[in-house]
């Protein structure tokens, strides 16, 4: 465990506590793609099967329950709580996200380091995340002004992925025998997705306005 | 190349 690692976990679990205090506190849901959030679910459930057989470290298998917890509430509140289901915008989020399912189902039948049941689905779901943002990238360009909520819980995310990235540099330079090159090569294409966003988002907030993505 | 059991990553 790293620096670069420890702040990319927490990162990412403030972007989760962002999106659900949104959803909660504002009983909406607006802007926010389920796409996404479903795609994530899937991307947890396939990755973390190893909760039931193998043990890592305390710390893993409390964020992993921690991360499915969160990406189910998320998709429970958006899909089925009584208020926030209508807040949902269901005619901007129109992106097919079962073809990145099963675009990420064939590479990882294609491309895997071990032909078995589990590490084929580890694999879809380490392809799966890099795509999972798209539907909710495409969804901001199509709603106009993005709340601020809305707009950090992006930021956060695509920050978590940049941490990673110094993570497996730092880890590289300090490990022997370190080497996942279907995870960085992932990696480093899902957090390339961010650029566009990045952009806009510290344009806006440099000069001080409600995000915009052109 | 490291599979899923070397990955100690979330």
């Amino acid at each position: 465990m790293n620096v670069f690692r420890l702040a990319g976990d927490l990162t990412h679990l403030l972007s989760l506590v962002v999106l659900l205090l949104k959803i909660v506190a504002t009983k909406s849901c607006r802007g926010v793609s389920a796409k996404t959030q479903e795609l994530y679910a899937i991307v947890f459930v396939t990755r973390y099967l190893d909760l039931l057989f193998s043990f890592v470290s305390l710390y893993n298998s409390v964020m992993k329950v921690v991360f499915l917890g969160s990406a189910f509430s998320i998709v429970y509140f958006m899909r089925y709580h009584k208020v926030v289901r209508h807040t949902y915008d269901r005619e901007l989020d129109t992106f097919r996200s079962s073809f990145l399912v099963a675009g990420s189902m064939v590479l990882a039948l294609l491309i895997n380091s071990k032909y078995t049941f589990f590490e084929v689905l580890w694999t879809f779901s380490i392809y799966l995340e890099a795509v999972a943002i798209l539907p909710q990238l495409v969804m901001l360009q199509r709603t106009g002004n993005i709340d601020n909520l809305t707009g950090n819980y992006v930021f956060l995310l695509g920050m978590y992925r940049g941490l990673y990235i110094l993570n497996w540099i730092y880890r590289y330079s300090t490990e022997r025998r370190y080497w996942q090159m279907i995870v960085w090569v992932s990696g480093i294409i899902q957090t390339a997705l961010y650029a566009d966003f990045f952009y806009y988002y510290l344009k806006c907030w440099n000069e001080n306005r409600t995000l915009v993505i052109p | 190349q490291m599979s899923r059991e070397g990955h100690d990553e979330l």
